[in-house]
């Protein structure tokens, strides 16, 4: 029974798709079967995996509103063992458009749960907000990965987001429980980031991944080239650091 | 007659935050008087000022949500010639509670009408999304202001954003002009900031603003100091273009 992974953080540009895509692409190749749902009207996990999202008929808009059976929606990308449900930016009025849906906040949870049985993993990538698309990858979670720039106006948001993920458990999903915090962008040789780092570790030590990914310019490059990082560059530091991060990972929440 | 822009774009992370403050700040150095507004529920733009939000009592959403009139809502800061509407995570509610408000789309047009008059500029912070926050912020705005990170992910967010504003033009507010597009994060060091800008610079040539903002750590340590870049280290590279782009915006958006 796979495991189903929020990559969450409403503050902005922090890393939540480059992790939710080079977390997708190291699990497959470490043998973990993994499905990647894109959650966010921007698409951005959708081209990040070679997509193109102005070609795209069925996503996971077609999924939550229009009713489309979710295995239908699954397209396999260029690599073993990675499947993908797309986005696309009609989702931007999918917040208006499932007010009148029944039980709006848990459809996703509802769709995945014969899908949970195909997977050794389901990771889903959210906008940089809390709404009904957050909060349905929330309901369906069994744990959330948080990504966390070394920056302050990231360090401002974390105390928001737990606060948040406790809601969600305590109104819509009671076995939602925490992946892990992962530090992104990281320049070690700043002090910004070691004082983010420090403070994080202060309040929250036992969420941290021990795996700090830092900042390289080959893993913002990787998207314009439609590929993980493993597929674009895999020497790189940023190859090399989501690996150890997906091993970590499997460790923690996976129980391999 | 002031002028108000909204410094929108859906992509998180592109420094939206950052040049709403550092615009305000350089603008009432340049003896305009500046009102900025902050439209996010993360507060960013709030404690980028040096305000505590976990203290505000009268916020942007009492004046949305709760009908505080907005003049109650305006606090000064630490500098001359700038003052702010602050805002907390309740906010984030704000699109439920909005939706049983007659016309909620031009809540905001209709209160800054007479507040126009007091200020040379108000400047509008808005979240990463196109929900009826920022709606809110187009609808009563003269013009918008795009900050883009030179990478991959926000190119592919900038022709989006560009549809966004005709639709709200054509549907909602007839005089909503582009105030221009802002490079920000650029290390020209890198082929992947060069090749972002001169895809802009095809697609768009019309609007971009000359200034280049350089990425800069001074830049992203200010705000844990609560202060703007021009009074944490006015001879940093980031004082320096963020001055430097006010002045082309007065000479471009106020006519000065
Ligand atoms: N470790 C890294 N080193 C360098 N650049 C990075 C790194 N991680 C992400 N980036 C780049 O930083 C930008 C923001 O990352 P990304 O888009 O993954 O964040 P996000 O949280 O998904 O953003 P959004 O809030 O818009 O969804 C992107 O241009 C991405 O390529
Ligand atoms: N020119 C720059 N050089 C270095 N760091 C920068 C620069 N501009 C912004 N930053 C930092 O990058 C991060 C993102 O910027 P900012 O928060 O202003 O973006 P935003 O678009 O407002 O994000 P959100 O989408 O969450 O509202 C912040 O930590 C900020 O301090
Ligand atoms: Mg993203
Ligand atoms: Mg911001």
């Amino acid at each position: 029974m796979g495991k189903i992974i929020a990559v969450t953080n409403q503050k902005g540009g922090v890393g939540k798709t480059t992790t939710a895509v080079n977390l997708a692409a190291s699990l497959s190749r470490l043998k973990v079967k993994t499905l990647l749902i894109d959650m966010d009207p921007q698409a951005n996990a959708t081209s990040g995996v070679g997509l193109d999202r102005n070609k795209i008929e069925k996503s996971i808009y077609s999924v939550l509103v229009k009713q489309l059976p979710l295995a239908e929606a699954i397209v396999s990308t260029s690599w073993d063992g990675m499947e993908v449900i797309p986005s696309v930016a009609d989702l931007t009025g999918a917040e208006i458009e499932l007010l009148e849906i029944e039980d709006r906040n848990n459809i996703l949870r509802k769709l995945l749960a014969k899908a949970k049985e195909n997977y050794g993993c389901i990771i889903i990538d959210c906008p940089p907000s809390l709404n009904v698309l957050t909060i349905n990858a929330l309901s369906a979670a069994d744990g959330v990965l948080m990504p966390i720039q070394c920056e302050y106006y990231a360090l401002e948001g974390l105390t928001q987001l737990l606060k948040t993920v406790d809601l969600v458990r305590a109104n819509i999903n009671s076995h939602l429980g925490v992946a892990g915090i992962l530090f992104t962008m990281a320049d070690l040789r700043t002090n910004l980031t070691r004082q983010v780092m420090e403070e994080v570790r202060k309040y929250f030590p036992e969420f941290i991944f021990k795996t700090v990914i830092p900042r390289s310019v080959r893993l913002s490059e990787a998207p314009s080239f439609g590929k993980p990082i493993l597929y674009y560059d895999e020497a790189s530091i940023g190859a090399e650091s989501y690996l150890q991060f997906a091993k970590e990972f499997m460790e923690r929440n996976l129980g391999v």
